[in-house]
């Protein structure tokens, strides 16, 4: 555990609970792609079947508990609870085109051909392109309520920061893992236009809109 | 394949 790997857990853990704090306090989903979601609860649920399997510490095991329980409550609050509030018109990212690539490529390309492996390999490279339905939908509306883009932004600088953490176990501990890696790059820079975007309107006061 | 992969990252 290092720093970088520490503050990039807790800048996911608090982009989960932005995203279901701001659901819950308005008691609106719109805005939000239930589509990205589910591939979130989809991502959390076939990497952490190792809960089943290995123990790897009570930190380890609590975070992937809370994480795998986040995703299907927001998934519950689009879908069930708010649902007349979700905006399913402009939800219209077909995920099928990210599905079947990215199930196909984990069997082509993982570490070990066993099912479990299988299936973390699955989740790391769906995750890296999992936002794309939300990134979407902000592109065909054109705007993002300022809650979202602060949840777009701990979402990124998560991966951004294991990319830190991937680079400071290469030195220290002669670690790395070459799928996650690329797959993090692939899904770090997937944010970078969003960043810019945040830095240069919603840190500055600005709501964010795009240019019609 | 003797060695079983852990992955001990989130």
């Amino acid at each position: 555990m290092n720093i970088f790997r520490l503050t990039g857990d807790l800048s996911h853990l608090a982009a989960i609970i932005i995203l279901l704090l701001k659901i819950w306090k308005s008691r609106s989903c719109a805005g939000i792609s239930g589509k990205s979601q589910i591939l979130f609860a989809l991502v959390f649920t076939t990497r952490y079947l190792d809960l089943f399997t290995s123990f790897i510490s009570l930190y380890n095991t609590c975070m992937k508990l809370i994480y795998i329980g986040c995703a299907y409550a927001t998934v519950y609050l689009i879908y069930a609870k708010f649902r007349a509030t979700y905006d399913g018109n402009h939800d219209s990212f077909r995920v099928e085109f990210l599905v079947v690539p990215v199930g196909g490529l984990s069997v082509l390309i993982n570490h070990d051909f066993s099912p479990l492996e299988i299936l973390w390999t699955f989740s790391i490279y769906l995750e890296s392109v999992a936002i794309l339905p939300q990134l979407f939908m902000i592109s065909k509306t054109g705007e993002a309520e300022t809650i979202t883009t602060h949840y777009l932004f701990c979402l990124g600088l998560y991966r951004a920061l294991y990319l830190f953490n991937w680079i400071w176990r290469f030195y220290f501990e002669g670690f790395f893992d070459m799928i996650a890696i690329v797959a993090g790059v692939v899904q770090t820079v997937l944010y970078c236009d969003f960043f810019y975007l945040y830095v240069t309107k919603v840190l500055k006061g600005k709501k964010l809109s795009l240019p019609a | 394949h003797a060695l079983k992969m852990t992955h001990d990252e989130l």
